[in-house]
């Protein structure tokens, strides 16, 4: 464990929380993808199915814990709960092509053919892409609230602090998972965009919008 | 050491 590893989990955290509470603040879930959530609360169901097999540290486990908690509560509140303000029509994106090419990556390209590591392997791409349904609807209704643009901004700083994280493993434990690093980098390179609008509009006080 | 974050990453 290093600061950066523990910082991006905690920026982690803090993003999964901030969604839940501006949906059960507002009692609204509107700007939200729905989609986004169900491919998370899948890439930490298949990830984490670790659980059951081995034990790293009480808080390995509690953080898994609680992330799969959060992502299924999210889904629940959007998709049960809150129903009825879930913008449906604006989250268009096609799950498909999504799920289906990144299933067949991890069959081709994983540390070890087994069936753990193959799903292991499944939640670690889908990570790299579950927030597309997000920002494609944002560029869709060319807005954001400006609550949800925090919560991406602290979703996309975890995946920074990772990278360095890693940088850092490599150098003082020469330890590095190319898998994790390739899928890492693009999913870091997917929130640059948003990076440099929330850091010219959302920071100086403007709201989210996208010229239409 | 060239391996597998799994078990100790998130």
């Amino acid at each position: 464990m290093n600061i950066f590893r523990l910082t991006g989990d905690l920026s982690h955290l803090a993003a999964i929380i901030i969604l839940l509470l501006k949906i059960w603040k507002t009692r609204s879930c509107a700007g939200i993808s729905g989609k986004s959530q169900i491919l998370f609360a899948i890439v930490f169901t298949t990830r984490y199915l670790d659980l059951l097999s081995s034990f790293i540290s009480l808080y390995n486990t509690s953080m898994k814990v609680i992330y799969i908690g959060c992502a299924y509560a999210t889904v629940y509140l959007i998709y049960m709960k809150f129903r009825a303000t879930y913008d449906g029509n604006h989250d268009s994106f096609r799950v498909e092509f999504l799920v289906v090419p990144v299933g067949g990556l991890a069959v081709l390209i994983n540390h070890d053919f087994s069936f753990l590591e193959i799903l292991w392997t499944f939640s670690i791409y889908l990570e790299s892409v579950a927030i597309l349904p997000q920002l494609f609807m944002i560029s869709k209704t060319g807005e954001a609230e400006t609550i949800t643009t925090h919560y991406l901004f602290c979703l996309g700083l975890y995946r920074a602090l990772y990278i360095v994280n890693w940088i850092w493993r490599y150098y003082f434990e020469a330890f590095f998972d190319l898998i994790a690093i390739v899928a890492g980098v693009v999913q870091t390179i997917l929130y640059c965009d948003f990076f440099y609008l929330y850091v010219t509009k959302v920071l100086k006080g403007k709201k989210l919008s996208l010229p239409a | 050491a060239v391996g597998r974050t799994r078990h100790d990453e998130l």
